[in-house]
């Protein structure tokens, strides 16, 4: 078990944002898509009191350790992935929504997701059409190795490439559409089956939802020098 | 005192179409509540569309089945007002001196207007948003509480041309919404473009002092044995006093098979 606590005042009203030190793992367990090895979670509880008054709130999430990497591979043009350094054939579904009324029960999403795995399916794509999938969705991509592709809410047809040729610059409120896309990735970010985030479906957004979504999501610098030394943590910290 | 901690509102909710009720939120949320299934009332889903609470009451028949989408009238021929519901509701909570309680919903489609109470606040526009109220100080303090969601189908649903098409006319393309309701080459188009309380309503719990979208992130070195996890959160503190917080983070291995933790 991994256990720490970290004493800290909130002023009156305040709305902080706080970074917990480092917890240091030797060899933890990975998490692994579906055929590569085994989904190992873990359970990660943060909890707060407050003198005085006892736990104030609680928050629990499974987490997975993986590294996700992807790039446009040169020769093909395709799209390589690798899992945790090793490169992973993708054998992939696409997904618009499990019920057009919304009938999204959780037990419908491990049914469907297990048939994804049962398949031996190692991801799942979102169109762009459809939705913005939910925590129980990830949960069970989580549980069962499906690495997920989520498109955000712009497709060729509507979006400028349709018959007839409509909004060709997306939706009315660019700042909506952002506003919706900051709080889908603050519900999803967690789950260690979220593979890509991706404009949309066959068509690229309109250039400034591009360029906020591609700086928004950008994984933060210092994350990024993967194989650094010792002090590397020592500026991450 | 109330146990900190969410608590889902996914039960005992009625649903009526906003122009056969006469009276409006404030009422229904005091001085004449609804009592039950009758009508214009029945019976709701929630979470759901609602489409698939007219389904649950054979107000209209299943569109999944032959051509009976068919038979439905597409909100473009309608009129919003048509799909345009109230979703009703009453929750038990009472709370002790310092706890606050929050209303969730984790996604609506595609507006809304709340009212607990009395009390009325508005839901904006978007199907892919949180929307978090701080509800604490319109409780009852008996702690029966009366809500009432009027909700609003997108603000541009289209109208189906005759012959189809991907995504109709394209109108629901201007709202940040699911655009497949309109019709694809794989699927009819949904009648009421999904409107309703599509995703989780819960009432949340707390003490002074609340944890906010938590961020995990790991980093891998060394061929993966050296690994750090970083978390980080935000915190409000909903109290007028300075808050001396203890904050934990605790990570246990999900136990495999038949092993428990003693």
């Amino acid at each position: 078990e991994h256990l720490q606590t970290q004493h800290l005042s909130v002023p009156p009203g305040a709305h902080v944002q706080y970074t917990f030190p480092e917890l240091f793992f030797y060899k933890p367990n990975l998490w692994w898509p579906n055929g590569m090895g085994k989904q190992s979670l873990y359970n990660v509880t943060i909890t707060v009191d407050v003198e005085g008054y006892g736990e104030s709130d609680s928050w629990s999430h499974h987490f997975g350790f993986r590294k996700i990497e992807s790039h446009i591979d040169r020769a093909t043009g395709g799209r390589l992935f690798k899992v945790n350094g090793e490169p992973i054939f993708i054998r992939g579904g696409n997904w618009i929504l499990s019920d057009g009324l919304l009938r999204l029960s959780d037990t419908r999403y491990r049914t469907d997701i297990k048939f994804h795995a049962d398949m031996n399916l190692n991801m799942i794509r979102c169109w762009g059409g459809g939705l913005a999938e939910r925590p129980e969705f990830y949960h069970y991509c989580d549980i069962y190795g499906l690495l997920v592709w989520q498109e955000f809410w712009i497709t060729g047809d509507v979006d400028g490439r349709g018959v007839p040729v409509s909004n060709p610059n997306g939706p009315l409120d660019h700042e909506l559409f952002m506003l919706c896309a900051r709080d889908t990735v603050k519900l999803l970010r967690n789950h260690a089956s979220l593979a890509l985030w991706v404009g949309g479906n066959e068509q690229i957004p309109p250039n400034d939802i591009n360029m906020s979504l591609k700086n928004e999501l950008k994984l933060h610098p210092d994350f990024m020098n993967a194989n650094e030394t010792e002090n590397t943590m020592d500026n991450l910290s | 005192m109330a146990e900190i901690g969410k608590i889902k509102l996914h039960s005992g909710w009625l649903a009526a179409r906003s122009t056969d009720v006469e009276i409006g939120g404030t009422q229904l949320t005091t001085t004449h509540p609804p009592t039950g299934p009758t009508s214009p009332w029945m019976e709701a889903v929630v979470p759901g569309t609602v489409l698939g609470t007219l389904v649950k009451n054979k107000v209209v028949p299943d569109p999944f089945y032959g051509l009976e989408n068919e038979t439905i009238i597409d909100i473009a021929d309608s009129g919003r007002e048509h799909y345009t519901f109230w979703f009703f509701t009453t929750f038990q909570c009472k709370l002790s001196g310092n706890q606050h309680l929050d209303l969730n919903f984790r996604a609506i489609n595609y507006s809304a207007e709340v009212y607990l109470n009395g009390h009325r606040m508005v839901l904006p526009r978007g199907m892919f948003r949180r929307h978090n109220l701080d509800v604490t100080d319109i409780l009852h303090p008996d702690g029966q509480n009366f809500l009432a969601v009027l909700v609003f189908p997108p603000d541009h649903p289209g109208t189906i041309p005759t012959e189809g098409g991907q995504g109709g006319d394209h109108e629901i393309g201007k709202d940040v919404a699911t655009q497949y309701v309109e019709g694809w080459d794989w699927i009819a188009p949904i009648r009421d473009r999904n409107t309703g309380i599509w995703d989780e309503v819960s009432i949340a719990v707390t003490g002074p002092v609340k944890i906010i979208d938590p961020h995990l992130v790991s980093t891998l070195f060394d061929d993966y044995k050296r690994v750090y996890l970083y978390a980080t959160t935000e915190l409000k503190n909903k109290s007028s006093w300075v808050a001396s917080c203890s904050l934990n983070i605790q990570v246990t291995a999900e136990l495999e098979g038949n092993i428990c933790l003693v």
